[in-house]
């Protein structure tokens, strides 16, 4: 799965993902990426793009998930990250990039690793696959 | 801040081990892709254009699992899907099963903007695309060797799952993205 979060000069917010799914995967089986709310999601608040395990990331409505708890829980994007991550989510089972509304980006996943880079205004540059390197 | 973007070409397990060439390539492609929203993203572009376009980039690039180099299905083939959504409008377009469709994400934006609807899938996301000007390719684009050979490994271990053993187990033991 690859994805991709911008927030723009004009202050918009956007989210992509595409995939080419599971590996032998059955007849018709449909993952989170196609699912608005789930693999994908952007609002005012927050874009946000999913990969990893599509069934558990669906279960959790997990982009969506990092939105609204944004939003109704006064949140920081890292805290919603770390509570679909943490609270809703099992160890191994997916990784998200996201930005928010003031242009704050956060990259996080339970997983080994996940390819993974970013870049703001300010030339703040991230380019990673694994935790800590 | 003026402009941030982000991105992803999918977790899992993924071995330390992994050859200094190999993983060369993949920090060369995820810079290719963030230099491709970058360029975008400074000029004043859209948050829109930089994500279709920063995600046509990770579709081209045989290493991650999307558009070229995507897994192969049981039946050996590749289907693909796609979505993308617009936070300043809620629009969004999706896309799944898509067979001959080279970049789905490009497609799906057209589903936003062009269509009344969200999702196609299968045979009706096909015909969407016949109505369109995306660009089309034989399913065996999206393939490659190393995929081709991820699927046969799959198909050894997925006969050897016992009655006793959960496919969710075999599923989240080998999940890749």
């Amino acid at each position: 799965t690859v994805g991709a979060v911008a927030y723009d000069s004009k202050g918009n917010l956007a989210a992509a993902t595409s995939t080419g799914g599971m590996t032998n995967k059955q007849f018709g089986r449909v993952g989170d990426v196609p699912i608005i709310g789930s693999g994908t999601f952007a609002n005012h608040i927050a874009a946000i793009s999913a990969t990893g395990w599509g069934e558990q990331i669906m279960r959790n409505v997990s982009a969506n998930t990092i939105a609204n708890y944004m939003e109704f829980k006064e949140a920081s994007l890292d805290e919603a990250m770390d509570f679909i991550l943490n609270e809703r989510l099992d160890p191994g089972d997916a990784g998200f990039v996201a930005v928010d509304h003031q242009g704050n980006i956060s990259m996080k996943m339970n997983t080994t690793g996940m390819f993974r880079a970013s870049l703001n205004s300010n030339g703040d540059r991230t380019v990673m696959i694994w935790e800590d390197e | 801040v003026d402009w941030a973007i982000a991105l992803h070409g999918g977790a899992g397990t993924i071995s330390q081990d992994l050859p200094d060439s190999v993983k060369q390539e993949y920090y060369e492609g995820l810079e290719q892709a963030l230099r491709t929203g970058e360029l975008i993203l400074r000029d004043g572009g859209s948050a829109l254009d930089a994500v279709e376009h920063v995600v046509r980039s990770l579709e081209d690039n045989p290493r991650f699992n999307a558009g070229r180099g995507a897994v192969f299905t049981k039946e050996g083939k590749h289907e693909l899907d796609a979505a993308i959504m617009d936070g300043s409008t809620l629009g969004a377009g999706a896309l799944t099963g898509l067979t001959t469709v080279k970049n789905p994400i490009s497609l799906a934006r057209k589903v936003m903007t062009d269509s009344p609807h969200i999702l196609f899938s299968g045979e009706g996301a096909e015909t969407y695309a016949d109505e369109t000007d995306v660009e089309r390719v034989d399913n065996d684009h999206f393939h490659t060797e190393r995929r081709y050979e991820q699927w046969q490994r799959a198909q050894e271990e997925a006969r050897a799952i016992t009655p006793e053993e959960s496919i969710h187990d075999w599923i989240k033991d080998t999940k890749f993205g």
